[in-house]
């Protein structure tokens, strides 16, 4: 049986996810 | 190359010349000429100067002035290339072009790598980077154990700094990208494609003859 072990997330794909780092904003009127 | 007639200098007055940007980046003429109905909107929104201020910069983003983040200090002080605490039209024009889909992947590197580089030290080291991961979490509200993150970290720059001295250089940060693509997701804005669609009003200020260009 393979190991189960989980996959973590890199912190990198975490960061991402922020809001601040998403500059749609300045085109969303 | 478009002819930039001299009347249009009073719509540019002491702004980078638009067929001068757009010969340096991916947009046409009149896409920067376009991105100047964004700026001066943007640098119009709490102080009228031509320029645009952190508090200016929020606003546009957030929609919030007062939303001091990491984050978007850092990517304030990126935009702010002649480190003047404001951006002039040229620093926006060339800024934005790294998120331009057509940007070369290596400026995009470039702009991320710096983007982490918190202290600018030439290298992303641990605790920038577990500063801005409890900075996601509590911008997100998410509660992790302090051996999660510290797992999490682990993981990263086991996988990242490939010769285990504690901090990722440039080219480790380039490898890991090109292992990791997702992790450039934030360094393209499809919106760019369409800028002059989103602001039409361009057209009645440009002056610049595209059939030339």
């Amino acid at each position: 049986k393979g190991s189960d072990s989980p996959t973590i997330i890199n912190a990198f794909q975490l960061i991402g996810m922020s809001s601040f780092l998403d500059l749609s904003g300045f085109f969303e009127l | 190359m478009g002819c930039f007639h001299s009347t249009a200098a009073r719509e540019f007055s002491g702004h980078e010349n638009p067929v001068k940007l757009a010969s340096e980046t991916a947009f046409s003429v009149s896409e920067v000429e376009a991105l100047f109905e964004l700026f001066k909107r943007i640098s119009s929104s709490v102080v009228d100067d031509g320029l645009i201020n952190k508090e200016e910069f929020q606003l546009a983003l957030f929609q919030n002035r007062k939303k001091e983040n990491l984050f978007a200090n850092r990517i304030f002080d990126l935009f702010d290339v002649k480190r003047k605490g404001v951006i002039d039209f040229g620093d926006f024009v060339r800024s934005l072009n790294v998120f331009h889909p057509n940007a070369s992947l290596e400026d995009k590197t470039d702009f991320s790598f710096r983007l982490y580089d918190m202290d600018c030290t030439g290298f992303i080291e641990r605790q920038e980077v577990k500063q801005m991961l409890i900075a996601l979490l509590c911008e997100s509200e998410m509660k992790l154990a302090d051996d999660t993150i510290e797992m999490i970290l682990d993981q990263t720059f086991n996988d990242a700094d490939v010769d285990r001295d504690g901090k990722i250089d440039k080219t480790e940060w380039s490898d890991f990208v090109i292992k990791n693509p997702s992790l450039l997701k934030i360094m393209t804005l499809p919106y760019l494609r369409d800028i002059t669609t989103t602001f039409p009003s361009f057209v009645f200020n440009s002056e610049v003859d595209e059939i030339a260009t």
